[in-house]
């Protein structure tokens, strides 16, 4: 039995691993395979940790960060804080396969993936909005601001710095566990 | 978030990955998964890995290159996986993350750090002789 083509993701995610194989099975590039799995996932919006609608930000907004390598070439091309653009995994593409960069991000990667013929729309969903509006009363918890003022783990911003840090460190590298939200 | 390694029948290695990243995050953030060596890395005369997990902490130690190097030093994909968190563990005892490794024969394995409500870590293969995805699962270090 044959060991290869072969195609291994992370998460259950058997649609994008489908469409993957699918292209490999073709006879196309291992570099196409992951593309079209990736971009399988985003449509798909797997478990809301990929692609439009999951994950807001502290405002609410969904954006996306996507990468992607050729390990026979090196090259490689990645965007991150990708706004209005729901295919991350092309952009990025397009950004090693049309720039001599490697990595844009914010909204100058979304202005260039407009210019490379991406569509722009709206990435905010009922759900994402559901999820804002949850935290938001929740008093805006969980939160990752630490050593501000007023206290994150109790309140909503905006938040100043405290002049001096709390027991005099920076924060420990040991964090609060949640498995539903993950990169 | 999805990460994938993709190889070819000729060997010829590309990983991928994406993410909308963490939840309530800090406008601006970014985490492991656009970061060459961290997210994933490739290499056609090694393999690939892809990780996931909590972003802030494992894009501080470049698991995925981390894990790549690993093979390249002899060790078969899930031995790079388990070195590669275990690497992390070092410094962080608990913390949210796995990783998917494959080299460039077909091998492949996962590893992942055990945290509270994360014992195990599901993934999925395609790979010859299967007519559809195959889930597979593995304990948390």
């Amino acid at each position: 039995q044959p060991t290869l083509p072969l195609v291994i993701n992370t998460w259950p995610f058997r649609s994008a691993t489908q469409a993957a194989w699918n292209v490999l099975a073709a006879g196309r590039s291992a570099l196409d395979a992951v593309e079209r799995g990736c971009t399988q996932c985003e449509i798909d919006q797997c478990d809301g940790s990929v692609g439009y609608g999951g994950s807001p930000d502290e405002s609410g907004e969904t954006t996306l960060d996507a990468m992607i390598m050729d390990g026979s070439t090196m090259k490689a091309g990645a965007v991150a804080n990708l706004r209005r653009i729901k295919n991350a995994i092309g952009v990025a593409r397009a950004v090693m396969e049309h720039t001599k960069h490697t990595f844009l991000v914010g909204e100058s990667a979304s202005l260039f993936a407009e210019s490379m013929g991406f569509v722009c729309e709206d990435l905010t969903t009922n759900r994402s909005l559901s999820i804002y509006s949850k935290w938001l009363e929740q008093h805006c918890q969980p939160n990752f601001r630490t050593n501000v003022t007023p206290d994150p783990e109790k309140s909503c911003g905006p938040y100043k710095p405290l002049k001096e840090l709390k027991n005099g460190k920076p924060p420990s590298l040991q964090k609060a566990v949640d498995v539903h939200s993950h990169d | 978030t999805i990460g994938m390694i993709g190889v070819d029948k000729n060997g010829n290695v590309a990983t991928g990955t994406s993410t909308n990243g963490a939840s309530h995050k800090i406008p601006g953030r970014v985490g492991d998964s656009p970061v060459i060596g961290a997210g994933a890395y490739a290499d056609s005369s090694v393999g690939g890995a892809a990780a996931t997990g909590d972003g802030d902490t494992m894009m501080r130690f470049l698991p995925s290159y981390q894990a790549v190097e690993n093979m390249r030093m002899g060790a078969d994909p899930t031995s790079a996986c388990q070195k590669a968190i275990a690497r992390i563990q070092k410094h962080v005892p608990v913390f949210f993350g796995a990783i998917v490794c494959a080299n460039k024969t077909g091998s492949y394995g996962a590893a992942c750090g055990k945290a509270p409500g994360f014992s195990q870590f599901h993934y999925t293969v395609f790979k010859p002789g299967r007519s559809q995805p195959l889930d597979e699962v593995v304990d948390c270090l």
